[in-house]
């Protein structure tokens, strides 16, 4: 089973 | 003053049309040094980085930083109203709540100009980390297309599998699989139909085939697709944008839960 990620999961705010 | 004059104006449309259908508002960031829009999807799934320099226009000038929030479906049929072969430019005063095209054909026989009502926007910026990726590879933006349609008919996702060989696009659902190949071109006389892939390491990965099909959109702006990745970190779809710059499409990846 593969769950679809958040993209703010990998880039931090600024 | 913020004035933008491409004589290439069909930059603008094609570019519009890439990422309207993901899009529905961003924030144009204009400054001395050129254009630039960061937004992601409202699922929080892809981003979108556009860079366009000032040098790529053919007049620029940006007097004070200038922050447009544009509702992007707007401005795409406002563009559709410039033809193919038409000169744009693109304007605003400073602290301006429009902001202002212009179509001129090349003849110079019709001049056509449009207003739009700028929108207020809050937008979250993030910080993208310059990343040395695992497999980098360049091929057909027109093959990407065309692979990311085809494999939507087998399943939702696909698995893009990076080897020094070359790249293998997998997707499989109730009707059965499908796996396309594509070996690194053996002779590269002509540039915009190589496949080149760059590898240190091989990579597997899993993607969502909806948000690469909103991606495939900008196939009208490049001939070559730009394809970066590494284990469990977004994808990159870069597309260039003739001397512009480029647009950029990160999609998170699925993970094995």
């Amino acid at each position: 089973f593969t769950m679809q990620k958040s993209i703010m999961s990998f880039f931090s705010k600024v | 003053m913020f004035e933008a004059r491409l004589v290439q104006g069909s930059l603008w449309k094609k570019l519009l049309e890439s990422i309207k259908d993901l899009l529905n508002e961003a924030i144009f960031d204009c400054s001395s040094t050129g254009i630039t829009l960061q937004a992601m999807d409202s699922s929080h799934v892809s981003l979108v980085s556009i860079s366009m320099n000032s040098d790529g226009f053919d007049t620029y000038r940006c007097d004070r930083n200038l922050s447009m929030g544009i509702h992007l479906p707007s401005l795409s049929k406002i563009m559709k109203c410039a033809g193919n072969d038409d000169i744009i430019t693109m304007k605003a005063t400073d602290d301006a709540d429009t902001v202002s095209l212009v179509f001129e054909s090349q003849n110079n026989e019709k001049v056509s100009d449009y207003e739009m009502k700028l929108i207020d926007l809050d937008t979250e910026h993030l910080g993208i980390p310059e990343t040395e990726y695992s497999c980098v590879v360049k091929m057909p933006s027109s093959e990407f297309q065309r692979i990311c349609r085809d494999l939507s008919q087998l399943g939702d996702s696909v698995v893009i599998a990076c080897t020094k060989e070359g790249v293998k696009f997998s997707a499989s659902g109730e009707l059965g699989t499908g796996n396309i190949k594509l070996c690194q071109s053996a002779s590269t006389d002509k540039e915009e139909e190589a496949v080149v892939v760059d590898m240190n390491e091989a990579v597997c990965l899993t993607f969502a085939l909806r948000y690469l099909n909103f991606f495939a959109k900008a196939t009208p702006l490049s001939a070559q697709v730009q394809l970066s990745m590494s284990k469990d970190v977004p994808l990159v779809v870069e597309y260039k944008i003739s001397e512009l710059g480029f647009l950029r499409f990160y999609l998170a990846p699925k993970i094995e839960d």
